[in-house]
């Protein structure tokens, strides 16, 4: 009987993890499930910006197609009546939930994140989204404002929280049910951070003392850049930090020190979410259900740390629209763990020591718009076929390919002298 | 063909930088980038776009990106000028 799926997405991450080979970060969670898993070093966003990218890898279509280039239109009105992922799940006798930021919240996702067409009962929000660009971040002055640079202490925080914090406790606890009911499920977690604002526990800071934090290695406008191609980085300046910096517009720059803080937020805030992704792994292993759960991690495009002078996503650039992406299959990319024992023991990454290398990797350039047919072949499903040309009225086909036929390690893949692998299952 | 691409594209309201370039609403898009990336290359052509028609006209090029990933990882030298790239746009197209 089918797998379940944990679809983990993270919004604005871009690979600056260490089984991505980020040598300053402290994601020991993220690198154990990578440990287990096949991880893609080559994928890259559809569009770097949240509700176009996020529309386009759950209906398996490209921006072309959903016609969402903005936030404003929902494709099942605007475009075509597509198929999402979940739907096509929840269709194959899976209970379909989405916690968190999945699909982008607003217009594009018909204001219920396409429920009920993707998802079997109503999304959960967390209560703490509503603050997350309130004034909550404490000033040198001690007054509070809304900045990007926003280290805070969570006790202050409205509810004592944070958004990330409590959507975590919600998918845990529906494993819980999902354990107890023995229902097959597809779970979408989605994190916010990330993305700005820069709003994580202040003690993740200690991870990162300034003295460590470098300037991006290219952090000048290339003078061949043509001028369309620029994104002026508007949402970084619209915060009270930012805008008290008076920076000149289009081009900036950011003065050296607050570019260096931006990146030691930035690093810090994925530490935060390395936390909460292994709250969430190891409860799956607390339910027993890490032998017979499908674990894909992801995020809906990357951002800009200073790199070609640029902030946020907005752009074509690598920086923008490359993604982590890795999928995790029991019995595919990793043996069943004997009954009982831990997959995914929680990591402190405050006191964890040393890294793991990804379990399988591939260097194919590969796209999020194939997640869609890769995770259905995975699950067993029947893949979605190609769309044909023009697919406005097609309701379940794709514009991806899958690429699970990328999981065996091919031989212009492999490390001299290691062993192409031919045959998947005895290679993992 | 075998070769492994990735497709990324992004709308422009102008060919400047203007306080809506980074989000423009759709009826204001004029530009779409659309880009190609390969295990050796990054192609961008930055094109004419209708918001009506959803059309991109491909002849009528604003501007254009190509980084060699050997020699420019971080794709800082624009080459696009400096090379012939019409067997790209073919290739985007």
């Amino acid at each position: 009987d089918g797998m379940n799926v944990l679809f983990i997405v993270v919004d604005d991450l871009r690979p600056i993890l260490g089984c991505y080979g980020d040598k300053l970060v402290k994601s020991p969670n993220i690198d154990q499930l990578a440990a287990q898993s096949m991880v893609f070093s080559n994928a890259y966003a559809q569009q770097a910006v949240c509700a176009p990218s996020r529309v386009s890898f759950l209906t398996g279509r490209r921006p072309d197609t959903t016609r969402l280039y903005d936030f404003y239109s929902y494709w099942r009105v605007h475009a075509g009546n597509y198929s999402t992922m979940p739907q096509y799940f929840k269709e194959n006798g899976y209970v379909t939930l989405s916690v968190g930021k999945v699909f982008h919240p607003g217009v594009s996702s018909n204001y219920s994140d396409d429920y009920p067409y993707s998802w079997s009962i109503p999304p959960f929000h967390p209560s703490a989204e509503k603050f997350e660009n309130d004034k909550t971040c404490r000033g040198k002055d001690g007054k509070l404002y809304a900045n990007l640079v926003c280290p805070v202490n969570v006790t202050e925080m409205p509810g004592g929280t944070l958004p990330d914090i409590q959507s975590t406790e919600e998918a845990i606890r529906l494993l819980n049910i999902m354990k107890t009911n023995r229902q097959k499920f597809f779970l979408a977690v989605g994190y916010h951070k990330p993305h700005i604002p820069l709003r994580y526990p202040q003690e993740f800071l200690k991870l990162y003392p300034l003295e460590n934090i470098t300037l991006a290695p290219d952090p000048w406008v290339p003078k061949k850049l043509p001028s369309v191609a620029y994104n002026p980085w508007m949402d970084v300046r619209q915060r009270d930090d930012v805008k008290a910096l008076n920076v000149s517009f289009p081009y900036g720059p950011l003065p050296d020190d607050f570019q260096r803080q931006i990146r030691q937020s930035y690093y810090a805030a994925v530490s935060y979410l390395d936390v909460q992704v292994g709250r969430l792994l190891n409860a799956l292993d607390n339910v027993g259900l890490s032998n017979n759960t499908i674990v894909v991690f992801t995020a809906d495009h990357g951002w800009s740390l200073g790199e070609h002078g640029e902030w946020a996503k907005y752009s074509n650039f690598d920086v923008a629209t490359r993604v982590p992406l890795m999928f995790y299959v029991p019995g595919m990319t990793t043996f069943p763990a004997s009954q009982g024992a831990r997959v995914f023991p929680y990591l402190d990454p405050f006191s964890h020591i040393g890294g793991s290398a990804p379990q399988g990797q591939s260097e194919k350039v590969v796209e999020l718009v194939s997640v869609f047919p890769t995770l259905a072949e995975l699950a067993g499903l029947q893949v979605p076929p190609a769309c044909p040309e023009t697919s406005f009225g097609v309701v379940l086909c794709t514009e991806g390919t899958s690429i699970v036929h990328y999981f065996n390690v091919s031989e212009e893949e492999t490390e001299e002298g290691k062993e192409a692998c031919d045959d998947t299952d005895r290679c993992f | 063909n075998e070769e492994a691409v990735a497709f990324s594209q992004y709308p422009r309201p102008a060919d400047t930088p203007q306080w809506n370039s980074d989000k423009p609403k759709l009826k204001d898009i004029r530009i779409m980038g659309y880009s190609m990336r390969t295990a050796d290359y990054r192609y961008t052509v930055w094109v004419q776009f209708d918001p009506n028609s959803f059309r991109a006209d491909f002849k009528d090029v604003h501007a254009g990106e190509l980084y060699m990933v050997e020699t420019d990882p971080n794709q800082d030298y624009n080459i696009y000028k400096n090379a012939s790239h019409g067997w790209l746009l073919k290739k985007i197209l």
